[in-house]
C-alpha cells in the first residue's frame, strides 16, 4: 500500500 | 525531488505556456482540441483536490495552482473567447469512450477505496489517454502548426521523464507505484508515433504532417 509518501508529486 | 522529475515539471509547465500564449498571441485556437483541454482540466481538478488540505511545499502547491488555472484559462479561451476560431468539426473524438472507462477502472484498481484516492486514480488513467483527441484531430486535419507540435512534443517528454523519475525513486527511495508507472508507460507509448514524426521532420524545419 502506498502510503501518502506518493502525493509529492504533480 | 530528482533531475527527472524536475525537468518533467519544467517540460510540463512549458507545453501549458506555450499552449497559451499560442492562443492568447494567435488569438486563435486552430487545430487545438478543445477536448483535450477539457480533459486536461479535468485531470488536474481531480488530481488536486488536496491543493489546500495537504501542503507538501511552496513548489508543489504553487505549480498545483498554475497547471489548474492555465488548464481553466485554456477552456476558456477555446470555448468561450476565441470559440470562432474552434474548429470542432475536426474535434470530433468521442471523449465519453475515456471517461467512462477510465472512471470505471478507478474504482476497480486503486490503492485506496476512498473518495480523494479513486479521483487522484481517474485522474492518472485519465491523463494517460487524454491526448487522444488531440493526437486524433492532427490525423485528420493531416498536419499541424510548428508550434502545436511544440507544444505536443512538450507534453508528451514530460511523462517520459516522470518514467526516468520512478525508475529514480524506486532506485534510491525505495519508491513505486505501479498505478502511476503502467499509465504513465501508455502515455508515453501514444506519443511514439508523434515522437517519430517530431523528431523526423518538425526538427529539420519541415511540417508536421501526419498520414491522413
Amino acid at each position: 500500500k502506498r502510503g501518502n509518501c506518493h502525493k509529492d508529486e504533480l | 525531488m530528482n533531475i527527472f522529475r524536475f525537468l518533467g515539471d519544467i517540460s510540463h509547465l512549458s507545453a501549458i505556456i506555450i499552449l497559451l500564449l499560442k492562443i492568447w498571441k494567435s488569438r486563435s485556437c486552430a487545430g487545438i482540441s478543445g477536448k483535450s483541454q477539457l480533459l486536461f482540466a479535468i485531470v488536474f481538478t481531480t488530481r488536486y483536490l488536496d491543493l489546500f488540505t495537504n501542503f507538501i511545499s511552496f513548489y508543489n502547491t504553487s505549480m498545483k495552482v498554475v497547471y489548474v488555472a492555465s488548464s481553466y484559462a485554456t477552456v476558456w479561451m477555446i470555448y468561450s473567447k476565441f470559440k470562432a476560431t474552434y474548429d470542432g468539426n475536426h474535434d470530433t473524438f468521442r471523449v465519453e469512450f475515456l471517461i467512462v472507462p477510465t472512471a470505471i477502472l478507478s474504482f476497480l484498481v486503486n490503492h485506496d477505496f476512498t473518495p480523494l484516492e479513486i479521483l487522484w486514480t481517474f485522474s492518472i488513467y485519465l491523463e494517460s489517454v487524454a491526448i487522444l483527441p488531440q493526437l486524433f484531430m492532427v490525423s485528420k486535419t493531416g498536419e499541424a502548426e510548428t508550434i502545436t507540435s511544440h507544444y505536443l512534443f512538450a507534453l508528451g517528454i514530460y511523462r517520459t521523464l516522470y518514467l526516468f523519475n520512478w525508475i529514480w525513486r524506486y532506485q534510491f527511495e525505495e519508491f513505486f507505484d505501479l498505478i502511476a508507472i503502467v499509465a504513465g508507460l501508455v502515455q508515453t507509448v501514444l506519443y511514439c508515433d508523434f515522437f517519430y514524426l517530431y523528431i523526423t521532420k518538425v526538427l529539420k524545419g519541415k511540417k508536421l504532417s501526419l498520414p491522413a
